[in-house]
This record gives C-alpha cells, sequence and structure tokens, in this order.
C-alpha cells in the first residue's frame, strides 16, 4: 500500500 | 459509496440533528456533557484539516463543513447561550487523559510520519473515546432523557454501520485501514452497555436509569 494515501471517508 | 456507509453517515448526521434539536427546543443543554463535544469538536477540525489539501467529492466536502459547523454550533450553545443550563458539577471527567494518550499513540502507531497524517491518527483515536464523558455522566446522575438516549444511540450505530461498510469494501475492494478498523471497534464496543440498556429499556417506553 502507498502512503501518505488519501483518506476517503468521513 | 455503499449503502452501509451512507447510513453511516446519515446515523451521524441525525445524532448531530437531534442534538442541536434537543437543545434549542427545550432551550437547555441539561444532561450534554460539554467535554464530548469539545472532543468532538477537536476531533472534526483535526482529521478535516485535509479539506485543503486533498479533495475526495463534493459529498465528502460538504459533510466535512456540516460536521465541523454542527460541532462548534453545539459548543456554542453549551458554553455561551444556555450556559445556564449546562450541567458541569456533573461533566468532570478529565479530557486530558483522553487528549494526552491519543497523541503519543497517534505520534507512535500511523500510516505515515507526517503533520496532517499524526492529526487525523490523532483524531480517529480520540474519536474512539470521545464519548466517555457523556456516558461517565450519564453513569454519574444514573439516567438520561430518552431523547438523550436516541443521541447516543444514533452517535454509536454511526461507527457500528461503519465496520460493515469497511467490510464490504474489503470484500469488494481489497481496501482497509487498520487503523480505522481498530480505533472503530474499540468506539462501538463502548457503546455496547449503552446499546443493551437502549434495547431493553428506552425502546420499551422506559427511561434510561440505571440500576442503583
Amino acid at each position: 500500500k502507498r502512503f501518505p494515501m488519501p483518506h476517503d471517508e468521513l | 459509496m455503499n449503502i452501509f456507509r451512507l447510513t453511516g453517515d446519515l446515523a451521524h448526521l441525525i445524532a448531530i440533528i437531534i442534538l442541536l434539536h434537543k437543545i434549542w427546543k427545550s432551550r437547555s443543554c441539561a444532561g450534554i456533557s460539554g467535554k464530548s463535544q469539545v472532543l468532538f469538536a477537536l476531533v472534526y477540525t483535526t482529521r478535516y484539516l485535509d479539506l485543503v489539501t486533498s479533495y475526495v467529492s463534493i459529498y465528502n466536502t460538504f459533510m466535512k463543513f456540516v460536521f465541523l459547523a454542527t460541532s462548534y454550533a453545539t459548543i456554542y450553545l453549551i458554553y455561551v447561550k444556555f450556559k445556564a443550563t449546562y450541567d458541569h458539577n456533573h461533566d468532570t471527567f478529565r479530557i486530558e487523559f483522553l487528549i494526552l494518550p491519543s497523541l503519543a499513540l497517534a505520534l507512535l502507531i500511523n500510516h505515515y510520519f507526517n503533520f496532517l497524517e499524526v492529526l487525523w491518527t490523532f483524531s480517529i483515536y480520540l474519536e474512539s473515546v470521545a464519548i466517555l464523558p457523556q456516558l461517565f455522566m450519564v453513569s454519574k446522575t444514573g439516567e438520561a432523557e430518552s431523547i438523550t438516549s436516541h443521541y447516543l444511540f444514533a452517535l454509536g450505530s454511526y461507527r457500528a454501520l461503519y465496520i460493515l461498510n469497511w467490510i464490504y469494501r474489503y470484500a469488494t475492494e481489497g481496501h482497509y485501514d487498520l487503523i480505522a478498523i481498530v480505533a472503530g471497534v474499540v468506539q462501538t464496543v463502548l457503546y455496547c452497555d449503552f446499546f443493551y440498556l437502549y434495547i431493553t429499556k428506552v425502546l420499551k417506553g422506559k427511561k434510561l436509569q440505571l440500576p442503583a
């Protein structure tokens, strides 16, 4: 997995 | 977006609306922990700093604004407008005992060590325990108004529905975020005792009263 990943939840 | 995530977000929104409506209509914030509300405002503020750095969807941006605005509105109602009705004698949980460990844990266990990511992680950890001052207040007074119980039920359901959303996302997209999942499970577990009382008492028309 690539970080930092955008957080797509609230 | 899936049905679990959407109903989770709606439950969250409904919880906030119930709380604001209750305070506004009764002109009183009796029984509500201002400290939990301060923690929630801190949660949204530190999590949604990414409003300026990353765009997900108009839905996400809109909801972030709503959560931020309503959390500050709630604090305003409790600490300014209806200050006289705030039950501070029963709202005695020491929030530094939640904030500092959450911050320490966020510094130690995160996906990536930078400012925004650590604050995001902090907000996830803090959210999982932010309701404790409110639950503490209910246990201290031994009861809660029905409307406060509905608020707590909606707020607790939100993360429980998110857990279903994470299971669904893992099954369909292979997507998972361990930090959010573990914190979300902790958060939901904290509500379990309350859920039990809510289902066995409040839904049967009784007041939520703790056994003496």
